[in-house]
């Protein structure tokens, strides 16, 4: 089966989007079949993947707001031969107004990523992993990626704010998972910008781990400019640094991902 | 006149909340009389300024959704006097979507600050600065937030991901200048996280800084663990850690922002 993860946090600049495109690079270079979509108005992931967007560019918006094939949008990344991207654009930013008065409004990634995955089957090109990046926000396009998804992937920041709104997120997918979308489940949490020298980060990273158990991620990654410098280029840092601390620890978390598939 | 900053920027974790709460902070400590409006339903700026915000305390949601008067809503910050803070509650996560349908929706803010500005003045008590933290997203709380502000301040983490979002940041504001609020101007911005070792800080600040010119405050703020500490203790860096780095900078801020208001 499919594994479609749903990156989400409503907090921002938690490292939704570094974990979504490293993840899904780090994935990627095992060899497996990975599409990203890339939910966020502003293209965050589009841009570190190397995926033009500019404003007119045919990307999600088009898939669930016009309904067009998201056969006909996605974009392969240039690193990365068998990473696909489905980018946003600029016209994202008035979807969660425009959706809310569509039909069938919360399903519509959903329908449109289906009918791509059969797609891709009937071709022989089985998608292994798909990676919905999601904005900062509980919005329609985040309950969109949940009801599309199968499994939540949550990016925590080790600071103290990250705690905060945890509550929130987990009502919101409890919510989703008994109106829309019973399969829906929290199966990863990753601990993100920890700094070994900090009391805080190592406080709220035990909160995290008491709280969540073995749904963390034994890997956190380590807070590290390389990390940060790396979409400046257009690269994710896989190929940026790939000796780097960052680089490794991103690898180390997509292998744990790949082992916990057969746990489920 | 009552100067009034909307602090926003839709790209998350740029430090609005921290901007918001410190500025503050530091204008009170000078004698101003200061009202921070927290229009994030994670309610962090409440939780920084020691607010009590748990679900049903009645704050933000109540004076935009249900028409109550400010007046009764507000509650003053401990640790400084001459600030009151307008709370966030968990309520406030359902207000865009709520907000779609009524009346004059981008303007509700705008009418109940308008009225508690007239009791607080004849009441003697004249607001010099109010502050609205905002969410990350351009949504209808946003907007509200614009409608009722008329100085824009707009943190900007020295990151790469930083430069992207600006455009349709500046081009909201100008639709609602256009449309809803022609006294909206963006007067100010800060450069936040600012990380002295590294050339991606550096080359952010120097491209943020050719683009806006004098709007760009003198002072970055640094990056400094004691800033993200003092949440956790339910204080500003100015009382948490007075003559740290970073509460020296947003002293400096604040003071810059007062200085500014002679020159607009
Ligand atoms: N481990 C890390 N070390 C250092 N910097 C990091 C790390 N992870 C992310 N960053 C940087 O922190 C910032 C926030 O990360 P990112 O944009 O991925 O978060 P996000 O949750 O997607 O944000 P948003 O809420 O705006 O979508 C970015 O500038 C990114 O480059
Ligand atoms: N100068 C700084 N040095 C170190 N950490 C900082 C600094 N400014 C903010 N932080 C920390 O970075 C994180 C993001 O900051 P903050 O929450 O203020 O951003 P925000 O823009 O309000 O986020 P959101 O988009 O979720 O509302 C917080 O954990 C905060 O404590
Ligand atoms: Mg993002
Ligand atoms: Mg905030």
């Amino acid at each position: 089966d499919t594994r479609i993860f749903v990156v989400a946090n409503q907090k921002g600049g938690v490292g939704k989007t570094t974990t979504t495109v490293n993840v899904a690079a780090a994935l990627a270079m095992r060899g497996l079949q990975v599409l990203v979509v890339d939910l966020d108005p502003q293209g965050n992931a589009s841009t570190a993947l190397n995926i033009p967007h500019a404003e007119g560019t045919p990307g999600v918006y088009e898939a669930i707001v016009e309904g067009d094939d998201i056969v006909d949008l996605v974009q392969t990344c240039p690193e990365h031969p068998t990473l696909d991207v489905l980018p946003a654009s600029i016209d994202l930013a008035g979807a969660e107004i425009e959706l809310v008065s569509l039909v069938a409004r919360e399903s519509r990634l959903d329908k449109a990523l289906q009918s791509y995955l059969d797609v891709r089957e009937r071709a022989g090109r089985r998608v292994d992993y798909v990676l919905i990046d999601c904005p900062p926000s509980l919005g329609l396009l985040t309950v969109n990626a949940m009801v599309a998804g199968r499994e939540v992937l949550i990016p925590i920041q080790c600071e103290y704010y990250a705690l905060e709104g945890l509550g929130q997120l987990l009502r919101n997918i409890d919510l989703v998972q008994a109106h829309l979308n019973p399969r829906l489940q929290v199966t990863t949490i990753l601990l993100t910008m920890f700094d070994a020298r900090t009391n805080l980060s190592a406080g709220v990273a035990q909160e995290v781990r008491e709280h969540f158990h073995e749904k963390v991620l034994r890997t956190a990654i380590p807070r590290s400019v390389r990390i940060s410098e790396a979409p400046s280029y257009q690269q994710t840092v896989l190929t940026y640094d790939p000796t780097s601390s960052g680089a490794l620890s991103y690898l180390e978390a997509a292998r744990e991902i790949t082992v916990m598939a057969k746990r489920l």
